[in-house]
């Protein structure tokens, strides 16, 4: 068998002037595995590695670059799994970790879990030593911008408590507010 | 959303998944990607897989691991069983996505069933790269 390395990097309609940051990116990665595996590092060594690389890279949708939630904040998902024991790790709804696939490997390597998930995750992934960046550093231009448009085509607009709701939501909770009994 | 799958020389496989979610996501919705058997999978006896998409859909049909099923107990290759996965995907739930995976004598799968994807992958010293069908 050829050891060999096999990565995406999102899938839908990509904008022109992404296809050349896609195309970099992914092959900036490949190299990254592909080296991982020539030199005897695992398979899993060789899949964290090539994802840490996508992460770490804003023309992607994860880690650096990944996509903004309703009320403008950053929740990221991660998961690896090992072929010969079935072994599974995962994350889900992280903030703040740099890279959530090195969390999900943790958690496959760490504990008898397969998945951890929310604000516990994102605590416990620290004091495992997991890479952390402020929420800035995940905020792209570009996401801001199609966040800022998903907003605009769903009618959103800040509400007084600084969310983001519809016009909708935001008459029916001043009702609420209103009623006294 | 990024994705890996990996194979050495005596046949290990090992797959992963990472993702930002969809822009506008309520906050807590977790997609298919850290679902295992739905944005990720692997198995040495069949494939590694990793997906990209609509997290819904893929997590309703279990993507991962239908594509490992088609190519462990009906002999497809990884590229037919990706490509039969997403025709039930679309058939049965909507949505749309792509879907790399690596079975266990190699052979690689590609595909996609929106416009395009962005993929690449390195064997025996040479780069593969493409983002458009046919590439």
């Amino acid at each position: 068998l050829m050891p060999t390395i096999l990565v995406h990097g999102g899938a839908g309609d990509i904008d022109e002037d992404m296809v050349i940051r896609k195309f970099n990116g992914t092959k900036a990665a490949v190299r990254q595995g592909y080296q991982v595996l020539m030199d005897g590092g695992s398979v899993m060594d060789a899949v964290m590695e090539t994802i840490k690389v996508l992460e770490d890279n804003p023309a992607f949708n994860a880690g650096k670059g990944a996509a903004l939630t309703q009320p403008g904040h950053i929740e990221t998902d991660a998961s690896i799994m090992r072929g010969s024991d079935l072994a599974a790790g995962s994350v889900a709804s992280v903030s703040g970790i740099r890279n959530p696939i090195v969390a999900a490997r943790k958690v496959l390597e760490q504990t008898p879990h397969v998945q951890l998930a929310g604000d516990s995750a994102s605590n416990w992934a620290v004091d495992q030593g997991c890479e952390t960046e402020d929420e800035d550093y995940f905020i792209t231009l570009h996401q801001y911008e199609y966040w800022l448009q998903w907003l605009a085509d769903h009618n959103m607009t800040k509400s007084t408590s600084g969310e983001y709701k519809t016009m909708n939501q935001i008459e029916t909770m001043d009702k609420w507010k209103n009623q006294k009994s | 959303t990024v994705g890996a799958v990996a194979i050495d020389a005596d046949g290990n496989i090992a797959a992963g998944t990472s993702t930002g979610g969809l822009t506008g996501k309520l906050p807590g919705r977790v997609g298919d990607t850290p679902g295992i058997g739905h944005g990720v999978f692997a198995d040495n006896d069949s494939v590694g897989v990793s997906g990209t998409g609509v997290g819904e859909s893929f997590m309703k049909v279990g993507v991962a691991r239908r594509v490992s099923y088609l190519v462990e107990k009906t002999g497809l290759s990884p590229n037919d069983a990706i490509t039969e996965t997403l025709d039930y995907m679309a058939q049965r739930v909507g949505g749309d996505g792509g879907v790399i995976a690596i079975d266990g004598a190699g052979n690689l799968g590609i595909g996609w069933n929106s416009n395009q994807m962005s993929w690449a992958y390195g064997r025996n010293g040479e780069l593969h790269y493409g983002v458009n069908r046919g590439e």
